[in-house]
């Protein structure tokens, strides 16, 4: 045991066992307590709960929580899975570890259909395409005509929604993304591998008497 | 400004909001 060694953790609510935690992604239970680092300063940055709240996950993708924005809710909402609408730290490493480089493409492909199925229905429609695209265009301020953005739409319905009824399924994304990877690229986040180094300080708060696993 | 040759799908995930990097940057 070392000096630094605690066995008082409730100071977060809903802080499951990082030991439980390792068990269950691909995490080591070093990263996962690394993690805890990086989720303890997000979910501190408006309310210090131990939880991070929407406008606190806008902040830590956007530095801003002023503007509601699309992208950040979708992000808010995978996160969210149990829909109570703050993300405790087991949500956050679950996630986290579908964007692990390690992951397996499958959940990738998964997770990637989820978010872009906004409604939940089991198909990404034209419509929620659509609302995407001008969400992005506000974001980045970029101006197309409208003709232009139904253009863009027609060519990649042309593409996906092979059966042509106007919506893509989970098979149609499936054969999509393996025909275009790079779709697939945001859904693997390379400092999750060096994720210890990145927050050296989760050794001074670790909970487990042996952290090198 | 050659959009177009994209597809929707490689558009959108230019979004700053879809790229999870960003809650790294701390």
């Amino acid at each position: 045991m070392g000096c630094f060694h605690s066995k008082t953790r409730k100071q977060f609510p809903g802080h499951e066992d990082p030991v439980l935690l390792a068990s269950q992604t691909a995490f080591s239970v070093s990263e996962v307590e690394a993690l805890f680092e990086l989720f303890k300063s997000i979910s501190s940055s408006v309310i210090d709960d131990g939880l991070i709240n929407k406008e606190e996950l806008q902040l830590a993708l956007f530095k801003n929580r002023k503007k509601e924005n699309l992208f950040a809710n979708r992000i808010f909402d995978l996160f969210d899975v149990k829909q109570k609408g703050v993300i405790d730290f087991g949500d956050f490493v679950r996630l986290l570890n579908v964007f692990h480089p390690n992951a397996p493409q499958e959940d990738k492909i998964n997770l990637s259909f989820k978010l872009y199925d906004m409604d939940g229905t089991g198909y990404i429609e034209r419509q929620e395409v659509k609302q995407m695209l001008i969400a992005l265009l506000c974001e980045s301020e970029m101006k197309l005509a409208d003709e232009t953005i139904e253009m863009i739409l027609d060519k990649t319905f042309v593409e996906a929604d092979i059966d042509q009824d106007g919506k893509i399924d989970k098979s149609e994304w499936h054969n999509f993304v393996t025909r275009n990877p790079s779709l697939l690229k945001i859904m693997t986040l390379p400092y999750l591998r060096d994720i210890t180094t990145t927050f050296p300080s989760f050794v001074f708060n670790s909970e487990v008497d042996e952290v090198a696993t | 400004a050659a959009p177009v040759t994209m597809n929707a799908f490689e558009l959108i995930s230019t979004s700053q909001g879809l790229n999870l990097g960003s809650l790294f940057d701390r």
